[in-house]
């Protein structure tokens, strides 16, 4: 027999609670029960099977899901073996999410495929930010560019971009301040580096803990500035991480890694299904 | 907009000369929405409503106040009752050496909020210090000197080598013979799944025995905060909390379920990088930008 309206209604609210506390944004949330009412409406399921209706809702929703998170699968190392020299990331995202330990981490993926890689500390401006990356620089043993503090930080991109190119590096990755996504003459920093580098992927970093802010932080770096893949860190801290969800379908990018914990081998593939199907157990 | 939804459901209670059930519970999906979207535990903002809907109900003292301001006023006390009443300051006892651990997830903001501290106190005439007992963290003791390059507050730092207990004990004699009044200890960061972290974290504390524990919290956190804050509670009573990065659009509302489930106040908000970006916590304030 045919779904009713209330008891559509009913069923999305208790998935709704459950992706809440997942912490999927309020207005994705409201948009799937949105999405999913219109294609519920009038579905019919087998009288006597109460499993059925469950079915179907877990059905319509995970391809609600899975279609949140697109399927454009970017493989930074096959990305950067095609790409003509050097290939170039730009890191971008809030104050403290974990870019600089994710470039850390990409750089010695990178290098673990044979490619040869140089690091730019674009961060001119926190404390102790040119001693952090340059730890990891000579625990990787790669080249770090780096300014004096307070120097203009698009000129260490461009020097870095420079260096590289000169001496035929494959990969150079640069590291920018955090930055409050509301702070309009940061994101207009981080615009110039971005214009000065002209980076082949601009990755916006984003805590995996983070809750309806992280919207916010991809909507208005993604107006601002532009971006073009998420990495979410410290997934080993919330595997439900709804924020991946929130990222995806406010800025229309996929999510391409997580990080899983604070080793350089804590860099996993982003897979959809795999997290999905957590989100929904 | 949110606060225009507020606004709306508000002026529409007290439009009506009556205030049927309906209006009610307009008002109060409203306000449900509002502490969802800034991140109030699930389990809370039920909590919270039903205590809203009781006070407008048997209201628990006569004010007289119109009908609108008696709805404003249960939700203001309902929330800034979670946040312990009036503001809190952090208790420096005399006559001893005050130690405060600092602790919390990963990129939270500790070290930064330990320079703020430290410089808070400073100001205030306190003799102050800080150990730096992150180990591990690439840079941390750089970031912790060049954090309090120019205010003369002494930093105790150890060359790689020992344990984050062994130097933060080590630190601790150091302060001793300073005779310094207060002790502000960085630690590493790290969350309720790192297991040997977490034990490492109670080690401290059963070692250094310090006068309380600080957990720092960001602002942008989500519905994981009480489940972490708990955990932090097991190992280590949080004695204090602050609440940092209140200079973006996060409302902190993960931070305000911590504090329901640990008890503990608010006693800081970070507001910025900078060393004074630091506010003393005003609980109307927080509430106010929490229902935007
Ligand atoms: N558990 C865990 N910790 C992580 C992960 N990624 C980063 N971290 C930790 O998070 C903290 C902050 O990381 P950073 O790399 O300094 O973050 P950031 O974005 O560069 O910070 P700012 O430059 O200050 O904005 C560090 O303690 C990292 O070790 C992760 O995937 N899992
Ligand atoms: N905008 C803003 N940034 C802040 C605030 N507090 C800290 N930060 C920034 O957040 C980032 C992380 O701060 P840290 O002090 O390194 O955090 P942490 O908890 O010590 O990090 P770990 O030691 O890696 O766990 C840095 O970029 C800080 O400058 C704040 O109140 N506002
Ligand atoms: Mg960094
Ligand atoms: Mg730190």
């Amino acid at each position: 027999r045919p779904l009713s309206r209330e008891k559509i209604e009913e069923i999305l609210d208790d998935y709704g609670l459950k992706l809440i506390i997942c912490d999927v944004a309020l207005p994705l949330v409201d948009e799937l029960k949105r999405t999913l009412a219109e294609t519920l409406e009038g579905r019919r399921t087998p009288l006597f099977d109460r499993d059925a209706v469950k079915k179907l809702v877990e059905q319509e929703l995970t391809l609600f899901l899975l279609k949140t998170l697109g399927d454009s699968q970017i493989d930074l190392v096959e990305e950067a073996r095609k790409s003509q020299k050097p290939f170039k990331l730009l890191f971008i995202g809030v104050n403290g999410v974990g870019k600089t330990t994710t470039i850390a981490k990409v750089a010695h993926m990178l290098k673990e495929n044979g490619l040869s890689v140089l690091l730019a500390c674009s961060d001119t401006f926190r404390a102790g930010a040119v001693e952090q990356l340059g730890q990891h620089a000579r625990a990787l043993g790669l080249p770090m560019v780096f300014k004096k503090y307070g120097s203009d930080p698009a000129s260490v991109g461009f020097e870095a971009v420079h260096q590289a190119s000169r001496k035929g590096v494959d990969a150079v990755l640069i590291d920018t301040a955090g930055r409050m996504h509301t702070d309009i003459n940061l994101m207009d920093e981080l615009k110039k580096i971005k214009r000065v580098v002209e980076p082949s992927y601009t990755i916006l970093v984003v805590d995996a803990l983070t809750g309806n802010d992280a919207w916010n932080q991809a909507a208005d770096f993604s107006s601002h500035v532009g971006f073009d893949a998420v990495i979410l860190a410290k997934f080993d801290a919330d595997v439900k991480g709804g924020a991946a969800l929130s990222v995806s379908f406010i800025s229309k990018k996929p999510v391409i890694y997580v990080g899983t914990g604070q080793k350089y081998s804590d860099l996993k593939r982003f897979n959809p299904k795999e997290y999905v199907s957590s989100l929904m157990s | 907009s949110l606060s225009e939804r507020l606004q709306n459901a508000l002026k529409f209670i007290t439009r009506q000369a009556y205030v049927s059930e309906k209006e009610v519970a307009e008002y109060l999906r409203e306000i449900q929405r509002a502490l969802i979207m800034g991140d109030v535990d699930v389990k809370l903002v039920s909590q919270l409503t039903e205590e809203i809907k009781k006070e407008f109900k048997e209201p628990r003292e006569e004010h007289g106040l119109s009908l609108k301001d008696r709805v404003v006023y249960a939700t203001y006390q309902g929330l800034i009752r979670i946040l312990g009443g009036e503001k809190k300051e952090l208790r420096i006892l005399p006559h001893q050496l005050n130690i405060f651990v600092f602790m919390g997830i990963q990129g939270s903001g500790k070290t930064t909020s330990v320079g703020k501290v430290a410089y808070f106190l400073k100001k205030r005439n306190r003799r102050v210090g800080v150990i730096s007992g992150d180990v591990f963290r690439p840079g941390a003791a750089d970031q912790l000197r060049q954090l309090l390059e120019g205010t003369g507050i002494p930093l105790y730092v150890e060359p790689l080598g020992n344990s984050s207990v062994e130097v933060i004990k080590n630190g601790v004699k150091w302060a001793k013979g300073l005779d310094l009044e207060v002790v502000l200890v960085d630690t590493a960061g790290r969350h309720r799944s790192e297991e040997s972290l977490m034990n490492e974290m109670k080690q401290i504390i059963d070692e250094v025995n310090p006068t309380a524990a600080i957990l720092v919290i960001d602002a942008m956190i989500g519905q994981q905060a009480r489940a972490q804050a708990e955990a932090f509670n097991k190992v280590a009573k949080v004695g204090y909390v602050i609440v940092t990065k209140l200079d973006g659009s996060a409302k902190g509302g993960g931070a305000l379920s911590a504090v329901a489930s640990v008890g503990a106040p608010i006693v800081f908000v970070g507001v910025g990088e900078g060393l004074e970006e630091f506010e003393e916590f005003d609980p109307v304030k927080f509430v106010s930008r929490l229902l935007g």
